[in-house]
């Protein structure tokens, strides 16, 4: 599991 | 980026436009829900907390800075400039329980159990029922001015965009946020009445009544 979690979304 | 997600994002800031267009050129807030505009507002700093300081893209930047104001500024706009011109008195749905349960369902539903996952997650929950009292607004009026009905509809369309954006982002993309793709759905099936009685009625060029 990433230690950030990327949310690219609007 | 695919074409539904620009799509999505492009109706969403249509129907932005719109409303301050309808606010500021009738010099009124009529049919306007402050109480959605303000769960707008808590979405969007909740979910853009951390536009300063993690960089995605230009493109998310600049959108997220557009989304934050113009929530802030409609709301203001309503709260102070066009107050008079507002139903309080038909604005009446009780939004704590949406933040409640919003909350609750952060609580439960998250990436992670750390500050900014959570509050994204509560975002995204809230999100999804943030129309509630414009709708249960539009209700009680029983009738609407088209122009409302069209931001509402532009709204309605930047979120059903989204499900097709998540299907293409799942194929290729190998992409998936099951959250976001839950709350989503569940947001789309509250526009569904709504898109129902907008194509029988406004598409045929005539006034929204709810039947």
């Amino acid at each position: 599991e990433p230690e950030t979690i990327q949310h690219d979304e609007l | 980026m695919n074409l539904f997600r620009l799509g999505g994002d492009l109706a969403h800031l249509v129907s932005i436009f719109i409303l301050l267009q309808k606010i500021t050129a009738n010099k009124s807030a009529a049919g306007i829900s402050i109480k959605t505009q303000i769960l707008y507002s808590i979405v969007y700093v909740t979910r853009y907390i951390d536009v300063f300081t993690k960089w995605i893209s230009l493109y998310t930047f600049v959108m997220k800075l557009i989304f934050i104001a113009s929530s802030f500024y409609t709301v203001w706009l309503m709260h102070n400039t066009y107050k008079s011109t507002q139903n309080p008195q038909i604005d009446t749905f009780k939004i704590r329980y949406l933040i409640g349960g919003s909350i609750i369902m952060a609580a439960i539903f998250n990436h992670k159990l750390t500050f900014n996952e959570l509050v994204w997650s509560f975002s995204i929950w809230l999100e999804s029922v943030a129309i509630l009292p414009q709708l249960f607004m539009l209700q009680r009026t029983g009738e609407a001015e088209n122009i409302t009905v069209h931001y509402i509809f532009a709204l309605g369309i930047y979120r059903a965009l989204y499900i097709p954006n998540w299907v293409y982002r799942w194929i290729f993309d190998q992409y998936f946020d099951y959250i976001a793709t839950v709350a989503g759905i569940i947001q789309t099936l509250i526009y569904s009445d709504f898109f129902y009685v907008y194509y029988q009625r406004v598409m045929k060029g005539k006034k929204f009544e709810l039947p």
